[in-house]
């Protein structure tokens, strides 16, 4: 028992790179209801972390909870964590399965 | 409206 539980982790990814990197599909609404990476670019901020992986779902963005938000305004929030001054970096929770935790 | 399709959806940073 427990071996297949859910599990998230906060993964932080520091400002290295102009970009952040990476790609996610969708939202609220939709089959994916929470938003899953599908892509990181190499020599981007989440690559150069080396700690995010294809297929994660994203659960929070500096502890804002993404459940609930269609993928337009997710995105929102994903664009304005990397490009405010206010931090040097991006904490994303993580869940390497696709569920709601 | 039904649901879309998440693969419509894709966003770069």
């Amino acid at each position: 028992p427990g071996l297949l539980e859910p599990t998230s982790t906060v993964v932080r990814v520091q400002k290295s790179a102009t970009t952040l990197g990476i790609a996610i599909e969708g939202g609220a609404n939709t089959r994916q209801p929470l938003p899953r990476i599908v892509t990181i670019q190499r020599g981007g901020s989440a690559h150069n972390c080396g700690q995010l992986k294809v297929g994660q779902v994203l659960l929070e963005v500096n502890g804002l909870s993404l459940r609930g938000r269609e993928h337009r305004d997710a995105a929102r929030i994903i664009a304005q964590a990397f490009k405010t001054k206010d931090r040097d970096y991006v904490d994303f929770r993580v869940s390497d399965y696709n569920v709601a935790l | 409206s039904p649901p879309k399709d998440y693969e419509d959806e894709v966003t770069f940073f």
